[in-house]
């Protein structure tokens, strides 16, 4: 039996706005620690990890570790029935193979249930080893999300270099190049505003900006994204979910052959 | 221009 109360539902419905377009199909995992899932995009060039704990639930029933199928752009056309400020909850029952959402209005005159088909999926899970990252950049996601649109006009893949001097966005395309450069500013009034740079080595690494334009899908989830960056290793863009988690996104590099 | 790699060549399957 697996029962989760999520108050903030609007929560459920930005991931999977954040998430649907990159993957398919995914298992949900569910446990004692939380609602969670790893999944890659059909290339297998980028995966999302997403972490929901239990803490966050306003009631958190999970009587077996319970791996769940489904198609998320049918989930994401599901929880779009849900209001803003709808409280949702999950509901299976053991072996069955459906998943039951239901929507209550914060005023409890509206009670919606939709129940949707699970599906078997055989998905590929990678460990993650820890990992010591030269460069990590935490700055506003808006700014984040502007950067990759703004690059993307003008090229196929985004090239971020770090130094002491800053973090800089370079990209090329048939009419030209383009270079932004945000320095590090921790002076701002209001902490989401700053742009901070932990750096123990300068790190340069190429990206594709179809990826990188697809994970700023979840700005919404959170004002700040930090940007975990080595030579030679995955990025991480991770946006953070207030209370409960995060969502994290992996791209492996362009490398010049 | 630089090849896309695909994460399996830094991630193992569990």
């Amino acid at each position: 039996m697996l029962e989760l109360r999520l108050v903030q539902g609007s929560l459920l419905k930005k991931v999977l706005e954040a998430i649907k377009d990159l993957v398919n199909d995914a298992n949900f995992d569910c446990s004692a620690t939380g609602f969670s899932l790893q999944a890659m995009d059909s290339s297998h060039v980028a995966l999302v990890a997403l972490l929901l704990r239990s803490e966050g639930f306003e009631h958190y029933r999970c009587d077996r570790n319970l791996s769940m199928g489904m198609n998320l752009g049918n989930m994401a056309k599901m929880l779009k029935c849900a209001g803003n400020d709808d409280i949702i909850t999950l509901k299976a029952d053991d072996g069955s193979d459906t998943v039951t959402f239901m929507f209550e209005s914060p005023t409890q005159d509206k009670i919606s249930d939709f129940e949707m088909k699970l599906m078997d999926i055989d998905s590929e899970h990678l460990g993650i080893p820890e990992a010591e990252y030269h460069a990590i950049v935490r700055m506003p996601s808006s700014e984040f999300g502007r950067i990759c649109k703004d690059l993307s006009s003008i090229g196929d893949t985004v090239v971020i270099s770090v130094t002491k001097e800053g973090v800089k966005f370079s990209t090329r395309g048939d009419i030209g190049t383009a270079n932004i450069v945000c320095r590090q500013n921790n002076t701002v009034d209001k902490p989401e505003e700053a742009t901070i740079i932990e750096m123990t080595e300068p790190v340069s690494l190429t990206f594709a900006l179809r990826y990188m334009n697809s994970f700023t899908k979840a700005t919404p989830l959170s004002s700040i994204v930090t940007l975990s960056l080595s030579s030679d290793l995955p990025v991480v863009v991770e946006y953070k979910i207030a209370e409960m988690g995060y969502i994290r996104f992996y791209l492996a590099p362009k490398i010049e052959e | 221009t630089p090849l896309q790699n695909n994460l399996s060549e830094f991630y193992f399957t569990t």
